[in-house]
């Protein structure tokens, strides 16, 4: 494993957006996923419909919340395909699912691999290269009051109740850090990111972690 | 209103406690820093009812080699 990687620096990481008062992080974790597994396979980076995916799949919850794992289960089940996002804009409200032809452009999951990589977060890194940016669902509890560098400490593992989007890693100084989007604004954090320690399954950044495969 | 403002006042001070707190055990240059962002008017329920609502499903350990601990 190479000691740091960046899918940012490989064009495969659409920016920060903002989820607004609207609980859709699951939904924006999975859309970002699909986005960059679609640059990754040779596409030129675009940024797909997130409202599409918080108003069709049905079995989460829209703004009231949702699982990651769901939504790509119903990616996979129904092969709905992600309409570019400016052909259904982010409301930030849950609304009637838009109906697309199968004949309409747009990206298609064909299969995910969701695991627990609690203890293995070496194996994980392994998986974001070869799969790209990772789906995981962490405990962000304190994050409301969070402004920038390496979480260390005050972030359970299992209770899980925020979903983000893991686009690199860098073992290269004295803290080895995942570098992790966030959908709550470029304010918000390093710049939409959050940077987080790695090893000891800080945030439960490991318990819940899906790779998209296109 | 001004119930409305006294109650942000609020909760912006206890964040601040929170913050100090948390700032208490970021000792190394690179540690994390808590302060004041766009969240610090929002009491703690209202954070998690807005922003922390996703879940997890179980899912199986990863079965490739143990490379830790």
């Amino acid at each position: 494993l190479p000691a740091k990687f960046d899918w940012r620096d490989k064009a495969a990481v659409a920016p920060v957006r903002n989820q607004q008062a609207c609980g859709s992080c699951w939904a924006f974790s999975v859309v970002g996923a699909v986005q960059s597994a679609h640059a990754i396979e040779g596409s030129q980076l675009e940024q797909l419909s997130v409202q599409q995916v918080l108003d069709c799949s049905i079995k989460n919850e829209g703004c009231n919340g949702g699982s990651p794992v769901r939504a790509l289960n119903w990616l996979k089940q129904t092969r709905v395909k992600l309409v570019p996002q400016s052909e259904y804009p982010y409301k930030a409200k849950t609304g009637i699912c838009h109906f697309f032809s199968q004949s309409h452009d747009g990206v298609a999951v064909k299969n995910f691999a969701a695991h627990d990589f609690g203890g293995q977060e070496e194996a994980m890194m392994g998986q974001l290269l070869e799969h790209g940016p990772l789906a995981a669902v962490v405990d962000a509890v304190s994050w409301q009051d969070y402004q920038g560098g390496i979480i260390q400490h005050h972030c359970s593992s299992q209770w899980s109740n925020h979903a983000v989007l893991v686009v690199g890693y860098d073992t290269t100084g004295d803290i080895p850090y995942w570098i992790v989007q966030n959908s709550w604004g470029p304010t918000w954090g390093n710049e939409g990111y959050v940077y987080i320690k790695i090893g000891g399954n800080i945030c439960g950044i490991a318990d819940s972690v899906a790779a998209v495969i296109l | 209103s001004s119930e409305e403002l006294n109650r942000r006042r609020v909760y912006f001070q206890d964040a601040r406690k929170r913050q100090a707190y948390l700032n208490s055990f970021s000792t190394a240059p690179q540690s994390a820093k808590y302060g004041i962002n766009q969240f610090s008017d929002l009491s703690q329920k209202e954070f998690r009812d807005l922003y922390l609502r996703a879940s997890a499903d179980r899912a199986p350990h990863f079965s490739g080699p143990k490379t830790e601990g």
